[in-house]
């Protein structure tokens, strides 16, 4: 799959992936 | 509700005793996500109930590079929605125990 880790300066860890498809046109 | 276009949610189960808790945002725009992340879109992290400030996480991203500095506000408010309303809902299960 395409997630992935962003660690910020502060020391927080930001997971990336994709949103499931459902959720896009969700209202 | 103001359509912010951006969501968040519980990225898992609230026990109602964790201060420190998942949360997932996703935006329904790609258009607002920077760079490599268009592709993505959904943004996981663990926030603290009681010692951390919506808008400070959604300064952090801005700088980690998923937002624009413009965006910054309307991230920061859709966190503090969810976060509220986290908050609510445990007072209510807090006292309906009781």
């Amino acid at each position: 799959s395409a997630t992935a880790q962003v660690v910020h300066s502060a020391g927080r860890r930001f997971i990336v992936s994709p949103v499931p498809e459902d959720r896009l046109k969700e209202q | 509700a103001e359509d912010t276009g951006v969501r968040v949610e519980l990225a898992e189960d609230d026990d109602g005793k964790k201060t420190s808790i998942a949360l997932k945002l996703w935006v329904e725009d790609h258009k607002k996500l920077k760079g490599k992340y268009k592709e993505s879109g959904a943004i996981e992290f663990t926030f603290d109930l009681e010692k951390e400030v919506p808008e400070v996480v959604a300064q952090e991203m801005v700088e980690s590079g998923f937002f624009h500095e413009s965006d910054a506000k309307t991230v920061g408010k859709s966190i503090k929605d969810r976060v509220a309303l986290i908050k609510w809902r445990r007072g209510r299960m807090a006292s309906v125990a009781v």
